[in-house]
């Protein structure tokens, strides 16, 4: 058997929310927060 | 750390959507959230049924949400790629509950320090502090623990940790990201006045003499003692593990005094469900020779028992001795009942006896299966692969876990399908069967544990490198394994995370205990989440929900929809059940059908049969009495014949 048969679905990388929504280009408020018209 | 204004909050009940935008595996890790929520807090979810706002989670790019109710009717949250864990989705419906980021509290700079040139250019902003007009931290102390938390590494320009915590002890604790801690708890339970949860029922560690309100019974023969310590074992309680001088007490049941058959009943203090539904879990400790035995039963209080009735629902043998053992208990109560265990001594001689600690009780679904592996530090030691025992999931699906302790940082977890006795009468390629995997905290008290979690689901459709289906039989696609005993076996690819946990986290809390660790298993068949969301129509107008919807009661847990402007109640049906009716009021089932068809059929048949009787009787009475009228003709004949 190859030496590690498996899928790593996190590609090895543990990432946070914040790493995800960055990776997206994402310019969410404080990473992951929406905004609303009465926002901070 | 919360934001000011009741206006904010949410119905202790929040309504929500989950789109079929959604991966299936992201839906199923989004309802295991909620169950946390129903253990841990009073917040409880529901589908949306036409109320003015709700929550609809959807798969949007990224990982986001509002912070508190913004009244908008329907209130975005997106669970998209890679967002689908279970304490992502925790700290996404944080943020729409109500709280920020636990290190922009207005107190955080007494606690961290933030590295401001280690932070990406015009990032900076997400380092704001925010002052106690717009935010409260409930008078709670800051929590370095708290699912809110940045990690040391957010946003940073380069390999440096843009916060440095105070006490450094905490600098790779901040940004778990495994469950609510304690202090997240309390906040959301102050918040929104929690005064107990929808699914937690009891937890006891016995470290208090009056051992939880649990009872010894009068049907037995012995009664169960509160100790700390048996000469044959166990050395320490589980609870405490010798830790804490003065503490550390379990129940034990001791068998070497009485000949075999000796019993003591242990029983809990009434409880009263509202799910239908529950888990008993417990350590139980096994000192006596061998064949001692604990049967597990509920003691339920109906209409017309006054003493309960007694329901055996576990027998456990051939218990292992010299360790404490975790054990799972299914139940499906709905009265008011108590849980009630029995211990029995075996035949003959037997030096110690039974000792039963850290009870849980919960409306909550137990685990399929548990992989309980001893000896871990050396496993840990040894940068080895570990794989668990062969285990069939609900469906008859053979699978088998692999623990990856190859890295000296992290811990890999993998899900593999394995060869097994179903398979020729199984679906391949596999569909839709979500796999929970999680490594238990084992803190006495169900509240408190912050247990690490991952799931995966089996896409059908999924294809591996080589265009071969991923989840396709494992004989198939799969690789040649052998058990220890020396069977052969197909393993099929493991699909998983080599980032499961680090192993700083993992010797962290009471992951390890007694040096054991348990992985508890769920293997379960989502393939009905497929279905289509109820698609909210336009966002109604409070006046159209409020005549519609809100004045029809739809019973048995049927759901009010607006068809054209009309209330409708869409009733829930199971398998073999439905329920129907304007409101749902009436149930039906397959086997009611067949009943009324059955006695239908013997009615008709009883009428026809009587019929047929009576038209023969009567038919037959006519012509006897025609007979009998031609024979006296034919006398009276015969007479002047002669």
């Amino acid at each position: 058997a190859p030496e590690k048969f498996v899928k790593d679905i996190d590609g090895g990388i543990d990432q946070d929310i914040f790493d995800i929504n960055e990776d997206l280009g994402l310019d969410l408020f404080e990473g992951d927060i929406k905004l609303e018209a009465s926002g901070r | 750390n919360s934001i000011i204004g009741d206006n904010y909050r949410w119905p202790h009940t929040i309504p929500y959507v989950l789109e079929d935008s959604l991966e299936m595996n992201a839906k199923g890790v989004i309802l295991n959230a909620f169950e946390r929520y129903r253990l841990k807090t009073c917040i409880d979810f529901k589908p949306w049924s036409g109320e003015e706002n709700y929550i609809s989670v959807f798969k949007g790019s990224g990982c986001w949400s509002s912070v508190g109710n913004i009244h908008a009717g329907k209130q975005e949250l997106s669970i998209g790629t890679n967002c689908d864990r279970i304490a992502t989705v925790q700290h996404e419906f944080l943020h729409a509950l109500g709280f920020w980021h636990e290190q922009s509290r207005a107190d955080r700079d007494d606690y961290i320090t933030i590295v401001w040139d280690r932070i990406l250019s015009g990032k900076e902003h997400n380092f704001n502090i925010y002052n106690d007009s717009v935010s409260d931290s409930l008078n709670v102390p800051y929590d370095y623990t708290s699912v809110m938390h940045y990690s040391k590494t957010a946003f940073q320009n380069g390999t440096e940790s843009t916060i440095i915590t105070k006490i450094s002890d905490f600098e790779d604790v901040i940004g778990q990201r495994m469950d609510f801690s304690d202090y997240d708890l309390l906040k959301l339970n102050q918040l929104y006045s929690c005064t107990s949860s929808l699914s937690f029922m009891d937890s006891c560690d016995f470290e208090l003499e009056n051992i939880c309100g649990m009872i010894q019974s009068s049907q037995d023969s012995a009664d169960w003692q509160r100790l700390s310590q048996v000469l044959s074992g166990p050395e320490n309680d589980h609870s405490n593990m010798g830790q804490c001088k003065d503490s550390g007490f379990f129940m034990h049941f001791n068998t070497s005094t009485g000949n075999g058959g000796v019993t003591a009943m242990l029983e809990s203090r009434v409880l009263y469900p509202k799910r239908g539904f529950q888990c008993v879990e417990f350590y139980l400790y096994n000192s006596g020779s061998g064949n001692g035995q604990l049967n597990v039963y509920t003691r339920e209080y109906t209409a017309g028992h006054q003493d309960g009735v007694l329901t055996l629902q576990r027998e456990i043998r051939d218990i292992p001795t010299g360790s404490w053992q975790l054990y799972y208990v299914t139940l499906q109560v709905t009265e008011k009942f108590r849980v009630v265990f029995e211990g029995v001594g075996g035949p003959g001689a037997s030096s110690g006896g039974l000792s039963i600690d850290d009870i849980n009780l919960s409306e909550t679904r137990c685990p399929h299966h548990i992989w309980h592996i001893q000896n871990f530090t050396q496993l840990l030691g040894g940068q080895t692969t570990v794989y668990s025992p062969p285990f069939y999931s609900s469906k008859g699906y053979a699978f088998q876990i692999n623990l990856d302790l190859t890295s000296p940082t992290n811990v890999g977890l993998y899900f593999h399908l394995i060869s097994g006795a179903n398979d020729d009468q199984l679906q391949w390629p596999c569909p839709w069967q979500q796999a929970t995997m999680t490594l238990l905290d084992q803190n006495p008290d169900i509240r408190q544990r912050m247990s690490n979690q991952r799931s995966i689901t089996t896409d059908p459709k999924m294809t591996d490198d080589n265009g071969s289906y991923l989840w396709d039989r494992p004989s198939k696609v799969g690789v040649e394994a052998f058990f220890p005993n020396g069977t052969q076996f197909s393993r099929g690819r493991g699909y998983g995370t080599s980032v499961f946990i680090t192993q700083e986290r993992l010797k962290s809390r009471e992951f390890l205990k007694g040096d054991d660790v348990y992985i508890l298993l769920t293997v379960e068949d989502i393939s009905h989440l497929n279905s289509t969301a109820a698609v909210p129509g336009p966002v109604p107008t409070t006046s159209t929900v409020h005549n519609a919807c809100s004045e029809v009661e739809c019973q048995n847990g049927g759901i009010c929809t607006l068809q054209e402007g009309r209330a409708e109640c869409k009733c829930p049906a199971g398998e073999d059940w439905w329920y129907m009716g304007k409101r749902c009021e009436k149930r039906g089932s397959t086997k009611d059908t067949i009943v009324i068809a059955v006695s239908s059929t013997v009615t008709v048949f009883a009428v026809m049969l009587i019929i047929t009787l009576i038209s023969v009787y009567c038919t037959r009475r006519k012509y006897r009495k025609k007979a009998s009228a031609k024979t006296a003709a034919m006398n009276l004949e015969n007479q002047h014949a002669f």
